[in-house]
């Protein structure tokens, strides 16, 4: 009796977990991550067409070489990527500091007048990335360090 | 009598295999999401 | 204890690092490679505490974070973000595994012994996780975990290349932990992991058919579990579900790996409940790909007469595994050695009774031992067949109607009750397949039996067991379908006099009719 008793309750515990397997059952999307398109018969492209970056941005001294406007380009444009993370590295090598409320890179033109803990300020060289894609200057600029990236 | 198992979704009469393509063994459509699932624009017809 | 705390905050950040890195967009191998590298340094893996702590807090992270997010009715992407992330950093960790320290062991035994860790401590948190939260426990994250360790072992197959096939059998040893007997909760999860398609077929394929007893274990575990809801008349919503779930895995074995079900069809009828004959007919109906069977339905067709009837089915199957208690096995072939003593006859029948009352978790409610039935069935036949190897004609050899084999079936035949004998056609049953030796000699045997009845209830039931399989849906197993059909058509068998039988009830008579008029 003490079997057929252990037995029936386990039997139960099973209908009970079945239906709550059979509740959570998993669909399509369970099984595998969002299907990105991979081309089965990519169209062969000239190699002057490299489909991903060139190994040789992989290269941190590489980007020592590149001029300024071609860091802010790949900053902006390479968003995201390792290659992003260099531009931004040399950048800062560089002296730019990126303002993280304006989202763009400022250089002290001079030595600030003022530097308290919390910010500075003096007259800089900020990148206009939104308008002419140039540098501009702004005197009496106060940066807040909170916003310093 | 058991069912008529051609209605379970599968192509049994497939020359190709049907395992690369089994998604799962509850869909009504099992090889579901083997592929993406594409749908063309409008403007494209 | 504190440490324990102290521990488990830090891993936690360490894994959310992980998956904000795994997942910033265009993040590479490189970067993926220098963390792993730096996991390595810092030593966790080298210290077992640490390292079982440091697996369970990263499975329980990404699992509680699932749950979380998708209480929140978040995307489906974001909610396996730390699945995801946990199942690319297992199979990066496995394919960087140093050369352990001690030097004891190549790079593969390591990665094999870091692989089953690992598999160890989800299978910890998973049970864990079912016997906790109980009608609660959401499958989901772990059914995602297991099947993108199979995606990107799958996808990093190529690095991987000696030991993918030891990685699969890790894992399927993993699923056969988890099987529904003990975890029901996972149940449907669990039937989706073992037919997934990167990890069924990989262990199909592999050379030499040395995963074929894996997956055959897993589906005798799916088997073992559904069997004994299908007893029941009424199939609730759920079950269906699971039924139509086994039903779709059996057809892309048919279709893609029949060779594996004729290899195991003795295992696999040996758990399905006999009022399963749709089921067991999907089992018996495969056959050979490279085998082309002629039409049943061909008037005068000579089965004897095809090359395949001297052919022998590969069997893989263990079959006399259930006759070794009691020395059965053996007393059996000492009778078929010296068709005596006398005694074995006498006391054959008793023994193919249980042992111990059927309960409701049992494949069956028989008070026949059904395994033990089948598998006498099957050792007699095989001696038979060996002793007739090489006789042109099996049915008029002296050797197959004088012999200690057909002693057997025969008294079998005439002495067991109705349910009794019921099974015993269906184990003979159970051998008409596609063409071949076997299948040439038993249905030789059903048709002997039919013939030489001594009674007309053996010949109704042997009618019965066949045509049951018949009406069913299909397929049916072409074994069934000659036999039949040489039944209805012999006049040796005088089958159209029986009207005890075909003429019971007006449904019967018009089946018959119905039957005949196709055969003929």
């Amino acid at each position: 009796r003490e079997r057929s008793l252990q037995l029936r309750e386990n039997n139960s515990f099973v209908q009970h977990m079945l239906e709550t397997s059979f509740q959570f059952v998993p669909d399509a999307l369970d099984s595998d991550r969002p299907k990105y398109y991979v081309p089965k018969t990519p169209y062969p492209v000239p190699a002057y067409y490299p489909q991903v970056p060139l190994g040789v941005f992989e290269n941190p001294s590489m980007f020592e070489k590149l001029d300024i406007d071609t860091l802010f380009f790949i900053f902006y444009y390479q968003q995201g990527t390792y290659q992003q993370y260099l531009a931004a590295r040399e950048l800062k090598k560089q002296s730019w500091r990126f303002h993280k409320k304006y989202l763009t890179w400022f250089q002290r033109h001079e030595e600030p007048k003022t530097i308290t803990s919390e910010f500075e300020l003096g007259t800089y060289v900020y990148f206009d990335y939104e308008g002419a894609w140039c540098q501009r200057k702004k005197a009496e600029f106060r940066f807040e360090y909170k916003y310093l990236e | 009598l058991g069912s008529d198992l051609t209605g379970l979704g599968l192509n049994l009469n497939a020359t190709e295999n049907l395992y690369s393509t089994f998604m799962s063994p509850f869909a009504e459509n099992p090889s579901l999401g083997a592929e993406p699932q594409f749908q063309t624009p409008p403007c494209y017809t | 204890d504190s440490e324990t705390l102290r521990l488990r905050e830090q891993f936690t950040m360490l894994f959310t690092e992980w998956v904000r890195l795994y997942h910033f967009p265009g993040s590479n191998d490189k970067a993926s490679a220098a963390f792993i590298t730096q996991l390595q340094q810092q030593g966790i893996l080298k210290n077992d505490d640490l390292f079982y702590l440091f697996f369970r807090v990263c499975t329980e992270v990404s699992v509680e974070s699932y749950i979380k997010n998708r209480s929140t009715n978040g995307s489906h992407h974001l909610a396996y973000q730390g699945v995801d992330a946990l199942a690319r950093m297992i199979v990066l960790l496995i394919r960087d595994q140093e050369v352990p320290a001690s030097g004891a062991g190549s790079v593969n035994t390591g990665r094999l012994a870091l692989m089953t860790k690992i598999l160890s401590i989800i299978v910890l948190v998973l049970v864990h996780s079912h016997e906790q939260r109980r009608n609660h426990f959401n499958q989901r994250p772990f059914f995602r975990l297991f099947s993108m360790l199979l995606n990107d072992i799958n996808v990093f197959e190529s690095q991987f290349q000696v030991i993918s096939f030891q990685i699969l059998s890790a894992m399927s040893n993993t699923f056969h932990t988890l099987r529904p007997q003990f975890l029901p909760g996972f149940a449907f999860s669990w039937l989706q992991l073992i037919s997934h398609r990167f990890f069924m077929s990989r262990l199909l394929l592999a050379e030499n058919q040395k995963g074929w007893p894996l997956v055959q274990k897993l589906l005798v575990d799916l088997f073992m579990f559904i069997g004994p809801f299908l007893k029941q008349n009424e199939l609730t919503e759920t079950i269906r579900l699971l039924y139509k779930g086994t039903l779709r895995v059996l057809l892309v074995l048919l279709h893609d790996f029949p060779e594996f079900l004729c290899g195991y069809h003795f295992s696999f009828v040996d758990v399905i409940p006999h009022s399963c004959i749709q089921l067991r007919n999907l089992i018996l109906s495969a056959f050979p790909r490279n085998m082309r069977l002629p039409d049943p339905f061909t008037p005068n067709l000579k089965v004897d007469q095809l090359p395949e009837v001297h052919q022998h089915p590969h069997i893989m199957s263990d079959f006399t595994a259930n006759l070794l208690p009691n020395n059965f096995k053996q007393e059996i072939e000492t009778y078929l050695k010296n068709r005596s003593p006398t005694s074995f006859l006498i006391d054959l029948q008793s023994k193919l009774l249980r042992t111990t009352p059927p309960s409701a978790s049992d494949l069956d409610s028989s008070r026949y031992n059904i395994p033990v039935i089948n598998a006498l069935v099957l050792l007699v036949g095989t001696h038979a067949i060996a002793s007739l190897a090489g006789k042109q004609s099996v049915i008029v050899s002296q050797q197959f109607t004088a012999g200690a084999p057909l002693d057997i079936f025969q008294h079998l035949a005439a002495d067991l009750d109705t349910e009794g004998r019921y099974l015993l056609f269906s184990a003979i049953a159970n051998q008409l397949r596609y063409p071949n030796s076997h299948t040439h000699y038993f249905s030789c045997v059903m048709l002997f039996l039919f013939a030489e009845a001594s009674e007309e209830i053996i010949q109704e039931q042997i009618t019965r067991v066949l045509l049951e399989r018949l009406i069913a849906n299909r397929p049916h197993p072409y074994g069934i379908l000659v036999t039949f059909i040489e039944l209805l058509r012999n006049p040796r068998y005088s089958f159209w006099t029986h009207s005890g039988f075909i003429r019971c009830a007006p449904e019967i008579e018009r089946l018959f009719q119905t039957v005949g008029k196709s055969v003929f």
